[in-house]
């Protein structure tokens, strides 16, 4: 039988949205050095099943929705980061000592569903 | 939001927040990486996280620690040269067991002003401390000379390769014990030095300033670059 079309606006699909975390509103300022804050952006939205394979998703997504079409009790597939970057952060510890350091996933690039 | 607070802080490797009471001067090469690689990362260049290309060493973590020692002082009338005794102390307890460390340079600064113009010309001795410093010694036990190093006019800051001694620190931490250096004026006792031997060392002593710059690789975060030669 044929999948009812979701009745969903482009603009609610899974994209990935601007966040800018500013280190300050954490109370972080105090012990980074730089940056002041970052854009590290997040994910939200829909992922209809029609929509799934065009929505940058995994071929678990696609199952996942195809399994949620058959019975509503499995979830369907969400809007989540699906390639990250690093930033460097330079920052002060209990020992004043400087230390520069990188961390991995800590800016969302794309999203997708999964 | 505390406890999470805590577990994230964990995941980036500190133990609790920091509340340092002043930041201390970042050095213009930590500077340059950082920019450098937040200029990359906004234009979307794929970097090695795990190779720090302006000293050339393997590595992903950066730490410039602050010297914790303190000036000696004899009682004794000094060695008519000897300018300035230090005892110099790096902790690096912040190096965790599995980083390895691939670089250890020690920054000694003699400051702008040190020098008179053509000004004495200054000699430095660095020496590993054999036992801990017991209070009212004068001067702690050093070891062997390791550097000996005549420094004729300013030259910024001088770098010393301490990679060996701090890993051997890192691996026995009771051998840690610090540095001693000792800082002489040549050519003292020549005609119209003299005067200014005084000034100049008082100059150093204010304007001294000695850091250990120190690179690690963590090696559940730089696992990559081996499988990618093989």
């Amino acid at each position: 039988a044929a999948l009812p079309a979701p009745n969903v606006s482009c603009k609610n699909l899974c994209h990935r949205h601007q966040l800018f975390i500013n280190f300050r509103d954490l109370g972080w300022h105090k012990w980074i050095i730089a940056p002041k804050g970052f854009m590290a952006n997040y994910c939200h939205g829909d992922c209809p099943f029609s929509l799934t394979t065009s929505l940058n998703s995994s071929n678990y997504a696609f199952m996942q929705a195809l399994m949620h079409a058959i019975d509503p009790a499995i979830p369907q597939a969400v809007c989540i980061p699906t390639k990250l970057s690093p930033i460097s952060m330079l920052y002060q510890d209990n020992d004043d000592n400087v230390i520069l350091r990188h961390y991995d996933d800590m800016v969302v690039d794309e999203c997708g569903c999964g | 939001l505390q406890f999470q607070e805590h577990d994230f802080l964990q995941l980036l490797g500190l133990d609790k927040v920091p509340s340092p009471q002043k930041f201390q001067p970042v050095p213009r090469i930590l500077k340059k990486i950082f920019h450098d690689q937040e200029a990359a990362a906004t234009i979307g260049v794929s970097q090695d996280l795990c190779f720090v290309k302006e000293l050339g060493v393997r590595g992903n973590v950066l730490r410039l620690l602050p010297d914790q020692g303190f000036f000696l002082y004899s009682k004794k009338i000094p060695q008519a040269s000897s300018c300035l005794q230090k005892l110099l102390y790096f902790n690096l307890s912040a190096v965790k067991d599995k980083e390895q460390l691939t670089m250890a340079q020690l920054g000694l600064d003699l400051g702008p002003n040190t020098y008179y113009h053509l000004g004495p010309e200054l000699e430095l001795a660095l020496s590993l401390v054999q036992e801990p410093h017991v209070w009212g010694q004068a001067v702690p036990k050093p070891g062997k000379v390791f550097v000996l190093q005549s420094v004729p006019w300013p030259q910024g800051v001088l770098h010393f390769n301490l990679l060996d001694v701090a890993k051997d620190w890192n691996n026995n931490p009771q051998k840690n014990v610090g540095l001693f250096l000792e800082i002489f004026v040549k050519g003292h006792g020549d005609a119209g030095v003299n005067f200014q031997l005084e000034d100049t060392c008082v100059r150093l002593r204010c304007s001294l300033h000695a850091s250990l710059m120190v690179v690690t690789l963590d090696p559940e975060q730089c696992h990559h670059s081996s499988r990618k030669k093989r």
